[in-house]
Parts: C-alpha cells; structure tokens; sequence
C-alpha cells in the first residue's frame, strides 16, 4: 500500500501544470526513494524527469515499488479541487486499479477525496547519462520565462551561445532577428536575482522555442533556472520543486543533417 | 539547415 503526505499541497498542484501541456500519459514511479516520474512528450523530442524525494513528505509510506499510469489532464483536472493550502494525501492499494487525492483544508474543516482511475501505459524508460556540461547557467526563472515568451513572437528557434562575454538567446523569424545577452551578475541584493554563468567550454546550441515556452509552466515552482549546455547532448532546464527535488527537462536540440 | 532530433538519439533504452 502506498500513503503519502504532502503539507505543502500546492507544491504538486503547481508539478502538475508544469507537465501536463507536454505529456498526457506518464507513469509516477514510487519507491524508498520517492515519487517520480519519466516521460517523453508525443513527438519525442523532449524528456520530463521529476523527482520528489521521500523526506519531503511529511508521511511517506511505500510497502513495494509501485507503478501507477495516469492521465496527466485528469489528474490535473482532480488536483485543481485542491486548495491552495490544503494538504495532499495520495493513496493507492497495491494491484489495484485507481488512486485517491484527499485534500484536507488547514483548519480541517473540510476533508474531500478524489478518486482516479489508473491506466496501463507502455512507456520506455530512459537512462540519462551524468554529464560533465559545458557550460550551466543559473538565472532568475522569471526572466528565462520573459525570454522564451518575447523571443516566440519573434522566431520559432532559440540558440543558446555561452562565450565568455555571457550567455545569447537568439532567434530569427520574417520580421527580422532578436538577440538578448545576459551577463554574470552575482552583485544582487538577493542571491535569487543573480546571473551565474559557468563556462568549461563556450557552446552554441539551437532548440525549438515551443517545447523552452512549454518548460517555463514550471516558474511558479522555482525563483531561478538553471540551465546546462553541452554540444552534444540536450539541454537541460531544471526547477527545484522546493527543497524536495526538481522538476528536469530534457530538450534535444536542432542539428544539422 | 537543421532539423529537430529526438531524445532517443541521445539516450538509450535502460
């Protein structure tokens, strides 16, 4: 049997929106290690890793590794009926054939479950290698989000240059050409304004600005962004989903044929 | 001209 306890309910309420527009059907993985969850979007081309560690929740029952197929919009669908402060309680028997939400509100007046059908769902897992990136750059996630948006009404491609003189997003479309530079800049009052850029190797990388867009649905969950570049991998963009673990995705870029 | 590549090219099936 599986029970798990999440205080901080909106945390997974805000997980959720972050992956539904990319994937409809995933399997969330649970074991001693936590809830997690792998899965591609319908085309292929991008990867969605999250992981929500064990000692995050604040009651973490997992008897066997269980794997439960959900449809993302309707789970979305359910969490939605969650308040914002709410707990979330997540249940499911082992062999069975649906998963409960229980939403408690604070002051527990008022309990609510949500019952979901589960659905049995062939997907591939992947193994992602450990990689030594090129170049990783954390920023404020609420500017990567500003960049991505203005940068889609412009191109429907990014490159991503990181050279020493910073970091360059830019795009071309019919109307003309954007560039946007973004320099270091640790000199802030609050650390989670900084601009960090670590660059091993300068790296210059094109990716479809729809799926970068679709990523950013996750900003709610994380005030900065980190992104890691490597010429011959995809991208990685991570949000940590508070101190319980990230939301990853994986992006594989344009190359030439 | 570039043309989008999938994951799969990347990583492999564990």
């Amino acid at each position: 049997m599986l029970e798990l306890r999440l205080v901080q309910g909106s945390l997974l309420k805000k997980v959720l929106e972050s992956i539904k527009d990319l994937v409809n059907d995933a399997n969330f993985d649970c074991s001693s290690t936590g809830f997690s969850l792998q899965a591609m979007d319908s085309s292929h081309v991008a990867l969605v890793s999250l992981l929500l560690r064990s000692e995050g929740f604040e009651h973490y029952r997992c008897d066997r590794n269980l794997s439960m197929g959900m449809n993302l919009g309707n789970m979305s669908k359910m969490l939605k009926c969650a308040g914002n402060d709410d707990i979330i309680t997540i249940k499911a028997d082992d062999g069975g054939d649906t998963v409960t939400f229980m939403f408690e509100s604070p002051t527990q007046d008022k309990i609510a479950d949500f019952e979901m059908k589960l659905m049995d769902i062939d997907s591939e897992h992947l193994g992602i290698p450990d990689a030594e990136y090129h170049s990783i750059v954390r920023m404020p996630s609420s500017e990567f989000q500003r960049i991505c948006k203005d940068l889609s009404t412009i191109g429907d491609t990014v490159v991503i240059s990181v050279t020493k003189e910073g970091v360059k997003f830019s795009t071309a479309g019919d109307i003309g050409t954007a560039n946007i530079v973004l320099r270091q800049n640790t000199t802030v009052d609050k650390p989670e304004d900084a601009i960090v850029i670590e660059m091993n190797e300068p790296v210059s990388l094109s990716f479809a600005l729809r799926y970068m867009n679709s990523f950013t649905k996750a900003t709610p969950l994380s005030d900065t962004v980190t992104i890691s570049l490597s010429s011959e991998l995809p991208v990685v963009v991570e949000y940590k989903v508070a101190e319980m673990g990230y939301i990853r995705y994986y992006l594989a870029p344009k190359i030439e044929e | 001209l570039k043309s989008q590549a999938r994951i799969s090219r990347f990583f492999r099936c564990s």
